[in-house]
């Protein structure tokens, strides 16, 4: 089965804090 | 400075909460639904299945405690643009209560789960990448033609129901613009399906809708976007550079499929085709019904059960 990360598929708005 | 700016904000704050109780329905939600299974954890809110007392009719409601929302404007964008655009292929909004704190959006309940179920755990056929695609476009040309943009065109954002019906949801993030102002610049989307005139923080317009639907349709094919396996920085680093993405034994794919892709994937906005003339792309003419889309829902169900 194909791996599906939760974290990396939310939404950002803006400048995310990984910025 | 800070005092005023802070106050402006909180005034802001009480205006949203003062305009949403214009807009929801008075009365208490728990006296007219009763709440089932939590399906869905996203950014904004949680989303579970109801029944309705009065109907029984099966209902999903998403919840959102508003003092935790940084942007209480979007939600009320979210419910205005839903109340206001129904379409076939957008999944319909039904009604909103406001019980204190916490905000319910009750809408139509799919049961057919997302398309990422589907693209995660089957493998879809042309036809059945081009029917999807055809029912995202007819809402995507209602919605731009209504001056509307999505701004997060994703699997995760499409429903589906038994009958292998498709809906488009989440409008949180949705932009609507106007004459005088038709372009935006504020990041807004998951990286990974972010169009390059988004990434670079330019102005953009509905086409990055059709981007994303793009990266959509390699999700269908390869079960993931490009870049997956890379953080969201690197990620948004390699959309800037490299523009359109590789895509894994295109070969494979029939020639008036890798064109519709080439017309989505178009780095040059005026170049990329809008929702009306992809509509008349000749990929479409591969259609295969959308009750085929059942089988793959019922083995993506199975297997997200098994894990």
């Amino acid at each position: 089965g194909k791996r599906r990360d939760r974290r990396k598929r939310y939404t950002v708005v803006g400048n995310p804090y990984w910025m | 400075a800070q005092q005023m700016k802070q106050k402006k904000k909180k005034m802001s704050d009480e205006e949203i909460i003062e305009k949403l109780r214009g807009i929801v329905t008075i009365g208490d939600p728990n006296r007219k639904f009763t709440k089932m299974e939590k399906i869905g954890q996203g950014a904004s809110g949680t989303v579970f299945t109801a029944i309705e007392i009065l109907t029984g009719m099966e209902v999903a409601i998403k919840q959102m405690n508003l003092s935790q929302q940084p942007k209480k404007e979007l939600i009320v964008n979210e419910i205005l643009v839903m109340r206001e655009n129904k379409h076939p292929n957008v999944v319909n909004y039904l009604d909103s209560y406001l019980v204190g704190e916490e905000l319910w959006v009750v809408m139509e309940y799919l049961p057919g789960g997302s398309l990422t179920d589907v693209v995660t755990e089957t493998c879809m056929d042309e036809g059945q990448i081009a029917a999807v695609c055809r029912e995202v476009l007819q809402a995507l040309e209602f919605l731009h033609y209504n001056h509307v943009i999505h701004r997060d065109i994703k699997s995760d954002n499409i429903l589906l129901g038994m009958d292998g019906s498709v809906k488009l949801t989440d409008f949180g993030f949705c932009a609507q613009i106007s004459p005088e102002q038709n372009k935006r610049t504020t990041m807004v989307g998951t990286p990974y399906w972010m169009a390059p005139e988004v990434v670079t923080r330019k102005q953009y317009g509905p086409k990055v809708d059709i981007w994303s639907l793009g990266i959509m349709a390699i999700e269908m094919i390869e079960g993931e976007p490009p870049y997956l396996n890379e953080n969201p920085l690197r990620a948004l680093y390699l959309i800037a550079t490299n523009g359109k993405p590789e895509i894994k034994e295109k070969e494979k794919l029939s020639p008036l499929f890798q064109d519709f892709l080439d017309k989505c994937l178009e780095c040059d906005v005026d170049k990329r085709w809008s929702a009306s003339e992809l509509l008349k792309h000749p990929f479409l003419k591969l259609c295969r019904p959308l009750t085929t889309l059942h089988a793959l829902i019922v083995a993506a169900r199975d297997a997200t059960k098994g894990h």
